[in-house]
């Protein structure tokens, strides 16, 4: 049951968005953060032939079931996170970047990223004025089970909150700013480390970019899961 | 690695070479036609890719590794030097052939800040922006022999900014103005990083595939009856780049993996 198959006829130089019917799964092994349980994954592997051609392309993903909901708790005015339904304590660090020359490697984020698990952290949040961090990054902490708080690139002390004051309106171009954010938000979604995405750091970005991330990053209708015991948090 | 496409070459390692813009008397065209660079002739030197232009300078010795003492304050910062002085030639071959109805593409998956792209002697100009990816389609621009030119010419942000001399969170601001990275102007535990991180900072690779080529899948779990039930969604785009109808089968598969690399189906 967890394999399928479609036919489809895609025009000449054109391209297409589909979707599968839904693959579904009886007590599949969940994805959990460091200290809570295992963080089982699974090898999706899309593939396309093309008739009288063979196999066109293919693509795979280690992706994690886990389902991961935050929301301000009214008694403590804090975020409470919850994965698979668990409230999680989250004890986390704070992250730049690996190296100030962009020196990025595989191994050091294994290394860099398995120092946080054994210091048994369970979230890394990536600060708004360093990167957005890399597909490598994220494998490991999908790996390693370190929740990530990834902040977009709008810090409080150059966006209109610093000394002096400056760019109140965050970046010149709006538009590139959210081309970019919309480009990443694709590079990243599928990695079940992936918890929280935030506007800035210490600062909310400029109104029409801050509308355009919440109607961009809302969890669609279609995979709104209601589960008598923990209704949707949205 | 979490996410893969198999068809994907990185162009990586000790391939690439670099040289400072205003040390190259020749266009982007010549290099990756008639005046290709080799390693032994200056300006050029071996470059770090993925990587930035400080990074390949401290490699080469050129300046000082700026996190060693007050080494960075021998490096001259972008403000004083003027953004030219870090806008870099970065070059290299690669070797690729085709088949009948197969398609390339050049993707990089990260230039900081904008950037000009040379393959054997065509010209595609990469938008600015530090955080986006860049895909070219180059099926028709390879070279028949299948040995390839490609030369990268690297722009700094638009707004590097200037460091005050007390310093401080972000200079003054005015890297903010465009989208990139802001630590790079000095914070209250960091220094300047005097190229403000122009490079291509993360990976170049070439992707062959046949006719339809899959973009960007999404996949999303949902949930019910106390996650006894669970359902994968799977999303994708897909784009037929031949001139006649493709008539495609397309398969998801899910494995889980047990231990490392012994998979239960």
């Amino acid at each position: 049951e967890h394999l399928q198959t479609r036919n489809l006829s895609i025009p000449a130089k054109s391209r297409v968005q589909y979707t599968f019917p839904e693959l579904f799964f009886y007590k599949p092994n969940l994805w959990w953060p460091n200290g809570m349980g295992k963080q089982s994954l699974y090898n999706v592997v899309i593939s396309i032939d093309v008739k009288e051609f063979g196999e066109s392309d293919s693509w795979s993903h280690l992706f994690g079931f886990r389902k991961i909901e935050s929301h301000i708790d009214d008694a403590t005015g804090g975020r409470l996170f919850k994965v698979n339904g668990e409230p999680v304590f989250i004890r986390g660090g704070n992250w730049i970047l690996s190296d100030g020359l962009l020196r990025l490697s595989k191994k050091r984020y294994n290394t860099d990223i398995k120092f946080h698990a054994d210091m048994n952290f369970n979230m890394i949040r990536c600060w708004g004025g360093g990167l957005a961090e890399r597909p490598e990054f994220y494998h490991y902490c999908d790996y390693y089970g370190i929740l990530v708080w990834q902040e977009f690139w709008i810090t409080g002390d150059v966006d209109g909150r610093g000394v002096p004051i400056s760019n109140p309106k965050g970046p010149l171009d709006h538009d590139l700013f959210l081309f970019c954010a919309r480009d990443t938000v694709k590079l990243l979604r599928n990695h079940p480390s992936l918890a929280l995405w935030v506007g800035g750091n210490e600062q909310t970005p400029p109104d029409d970019i801050n509308a355009a991330l919440k109607i961009d990053l809302r969890l669609h209708p279609d995979f709104e899961s209601v589960d008598e015991n923990t209704k949707s948090m949205g | 690695m979490a996410e893969e496409h198999h068809r994907k070459t990185t162009l990586d390692g000790g391939s690439w070479l670099a040289a400072r813009s205003t040390e190259v008397k020749f266009t982007g065209t010549q290099l990756t036609t008639t005046h290709p660079p080799t390693s032994s002739t200056s300006p050029w030197i071996q470059a770090v890719v993925p990587g930035t232009v400080l990074a390949t300078l401290v490699k080469n010795k050129v300046v000082p590794d700026p996190f060693y003492g007050l080494q960075n304050e021998a490096i001259i910062d972008i403000a004083d030097s003027g953004r030219e002085f870090y806008t870099f030639w970065f070059f290299t071959t690669f070797h690729c052939n085709l088949s009948t109805n197969q398609y390339c593409d050049l993707n990089f998956r990260g230039i900081n800040y904008s950037a000009d792209v040379y393959l054997n002697g065509h010209k595609t100009v990469l938008p600015k922006g530090m955080f986006r990816r860049h895909s070219i389609d180059v099926t028709d621009i390879l070279h028949p022999d299948g040995n390839n030119l490609l030369a990268v010419l690297v722009h700094p942000p638009d707004h590097p900014g200037t460091i005050p001399p007390e310093g401080g969170q972000g200079g003054d601001h005015e890297i903010g103005k465009d989208v990139t990275t802001q630590y790079v102007e000095g914070w209250d535990w960091m220094t300047p990083i005097r190229d403000r991180n122009t490079g291509i900072w993360d990976e170049v690779s070439i992707s062959v595939t046949g006719p339809v080529k899959i973009i960007d899948p999404h996949l999303v779990s949902s949930f019910f009856d106390n996650y006894e039930r669970a359902y994968l969604h799977t999303t994708t785009e897909l784009e037929n780049r031949s001139s006649w109808t493709a008539e495609c089968s397309l398969t998801v598969q899910v494995t889980m993996e047990l231990e490392d690399s012994i998979c239960l189906v």
